[in-house]
């Protein structure tokens, strides 16, 4: 099975 | 290009930067960073830094009223309430004027740095769309497997499996129908079909795609614009 993460969780926050 | 991913975005202007924007997508999976140089205009003045928060299905209906060939001017004012676009076809001395109600768009920024990446895959826009669409009829994922000799877009469905390979090779007489491999390791990662296919809607915008693939990380798909881009990241999925 795959998971598909957030893009959110590869990038700081600004 | 975007409006089928993100329904919300707001416009970034300013005079040194031009109009710049940068979107998530409503599943969370697609980062949008759009780049539009101000000399990509005939004129472009931006007396004070502005964000201008627009429902990308309502300028759509806008832009639509216009004609290719007709002159488009944007404006807004300081702390403006709406846009204002003005069509203007001066042979038939037809003017149009629409305005457009800004929005509020609470949306957060994320910091974008420079990657390291393993490889960056330089092909024809329209090849690599061709490649999306036909391999989404197989299944929902599609795997892009490196090596320094080719790239290899792989589908595994229930009703069977199918993949395309790509060797480097150089079109002396159409360089933008080239296919470009620089590789600094070997990679394979795998994406969701639906999104490289909500991607691929920016074929029209430029020749030639740029793929640039790292191990574990987001992949980046670009499209040169003459004095900009539009960059899409796409996190990869994993095994469970």
């Amino acid at each position: 099975d795959e998971k598909q993460p957030s893009i959110k969780t590869f990038f700081m926050p600004e | 290009s975007i409006k089928d991913s993100v329904k919300l975005c707001n416009f970034n202007c300013s005079q040194s930067q031009g109009i710049t924007v940068q979107a998530i997508d409503d599943s969370r999976v697609l980062l949008i960073a759009l780049k539009i140089d101000a000399g990509s205009f005939q004129e472009f003045r931006c007396d004070k830094d502005l964000v201008l928060g627009l429902d990308l299905e309502s300028l759509s209906k806008i832009l639509k009223q216009g004609n290719n060939e007709e002159y488009l001017t944007l404006m807004a004012e300081d702390s403006p309430d709406n846009l204002m676009a003005v069509f203007e076809d001066k042979k038939k001395d037809r003017i149009s004027e629409f305005s457009l109600k800004l929005m509020d768009i609470d949306s957060d920024v994320l910091t974008i740095d420079d990657m390291e990446t393993d490889c960056t895959i330089t092909l024809p826009a329209y090849e690599f769309a061709k490649i999306a669409k036909d391999m989404k009829t197989l299944s929902e994922s599609l795997k892009i497997v490196v090596t320094k000799d080719s790239v290899k877009f792989n589908a595994e469905g229930q009703i069977g499996t199918g993949s395309v390979i790509l060797k480097p090779h150089t079109d002396m007489d159409k360089p933008e129908e080239s296919v470009k491999i620089e590789l600094n390791s070997p990679v394979a990662l795998t994406f969701g079909a639906k999104y490289l296919n909500d991607i691929v809607k920016a074929t029209s915008l430029s020749s030639t795609v740029t793929i640039k693939l790292t191990d574990k990380s987001p992949a980046l798909f670009e499209y040169k614009l003459p004095s900009g881009y539009l960059r899409y990241y796409l996190a990869p999925k994993f095994d469970d």
